[in-house]
């Protein structure tokens, strides 16, 4: 589903160069799980974002789903990144005037959904997140962990086969952290290919695949044995 | 140093109140080290915004250092903020248009600080937590967790003696999250009051002291007997 070859990633700082992803080879099969770890700056979130479409590399190629990204225009890139693509960011990037509801609606919306299914999906997300009473809020009237769990929610709205998540327990206690991995297995176990970038050892050790980054470089790719 | 007494904060949604936190009492120590802990959505970041004087309660009382917080006028509340209170927000908050250097040396321009000084100690507050040479970044050239170390370090610029910290290692490997844990201590150790919002069991186990917060209520204060 995924092949990247050869992927760096530079950008200018001054006259010096910072080298965010250097000589990156990763191939992803449909329906595989991965999680992505590495120390702050060692390029996870560069690494997403190129695989979200969000963004182009400085060299080498990425096809997905048999395509080359880098010849698809923009109706193409898109569509691909609204139909195919789940992506939580680490910022969260909620609209700040929308409530919960409106935010995790909005993909559905590009989508051609009607309103009232919009809106019944929607409710139906923010519940499996534990925020039915708060989906009237806006960003700014919910915390740090409800608003990471919208963008989690939005994520999945289109029901993507892909889903990309940074960090997505980085702001939640261990108990509703817990039920956001449970959420991210599941959906797993339904067939889509996700990959999660996260600093917890735990979440990595029950997934399948763990690939390991150091300054912008593959430093290990681990499969565990399926029991 | 710190005394809440019946503090409650309640806010407006719709026609309904949310109750972000109700009679709550807590007295912190001069140099005493505390860790807030609690599900999301509990009241950490409302109790810290209180403390930080970001923020004013809808019942209760709050006195800092002897003094009504709500007594205060504008320029007494700035003063308070600027040089008595150091807080590293949970959305982090740093100035978009600004470097890394620019963004910690913020604080020292309000306390009268001269350039030069003000570069250099920023330059070394930058050093002690990795960032050297990513401080003429701009946040959008940042990595999460580098923007989290950024705002860590803006909070310590003007040496206060009242350090509130809102989950300063969510976006942070271990290692990395290991070393701002041994910072927060060691500034205690130097003789100041710190109050850690954590979602991480293990740096509450290494604190002396640990509220819990449950639906806006204080529902457990842990001591542990000094070694
Ligand atoms: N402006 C607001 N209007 C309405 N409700 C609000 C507002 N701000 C916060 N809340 C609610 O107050 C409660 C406490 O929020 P707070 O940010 O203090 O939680 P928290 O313990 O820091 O959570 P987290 O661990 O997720 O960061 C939440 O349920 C939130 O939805
Ligand atoms: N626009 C930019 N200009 C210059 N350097 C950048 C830019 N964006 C990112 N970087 C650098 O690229 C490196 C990789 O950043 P990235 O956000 O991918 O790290 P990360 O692994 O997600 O880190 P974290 O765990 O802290 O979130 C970092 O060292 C960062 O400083
Ligand atoms: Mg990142
Ligand atoms: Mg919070």
């Amino acid at each position: 589903m995924i092949e990247l070859r050869g992927i760096g990633r530079d950008y200018a700082s001054g006259d010096a160069t910072v080298h965010a992803l250097s000589d990156v080879d990763l191939e992803i099969e449909t329906g595989e799980m991965l999680t992505l770890l590495g120390p702050s700056g060692s390029g996870k979130s560069t690494l997403l974002h190129l695989l979200g479409c969000l963004d182009r590399p400085t060299h080498g190629s990425y096809h997905l789903l048999g395509r080359d990204v880098s010849r698809l225009d923009r109706n193409q890139l898109a569509a691909v990144r609204g139909e195919q693509i789940g992506f939580v960011f680490q910022r969260f990037h909620l609209m700040p005037r929308s409530t919960a509801l409106e935010n995790v609606a909005l993909p559905l919306r590009f989508a051609g959904v009607g309103a009232r299914e919009r809106r019944a999906r929607a409710a139906d997300l923010l519940r499996r997140v534990g925020l039915e009473d708060r989906r009237h809020h806006r960003p700014a009237e919910l915390s740090g962990g409800q608003q990471q769990r919208v963008a989690i929610a939005r994520a999945l709205a289109a029901d993507p086969p892909l889903i990309l998540a940074d960090e997505p327990t980085g702001n939640l206690d261990s108990q509703v952290g817990g039920e956001i991995v449970d959420l991210l297995l599941e959906l797993h176990s339904e067939g889509r290919t996700v990959v999660v970038i996260t600093h917890d050892e735990g979440l990595a050790a029950r997934t399948e695949r763990t690939v390991r980054l150091l300054d912008g470089r593959v430093f290990a790719d681990e499969r565990v044995a399926p029991d």
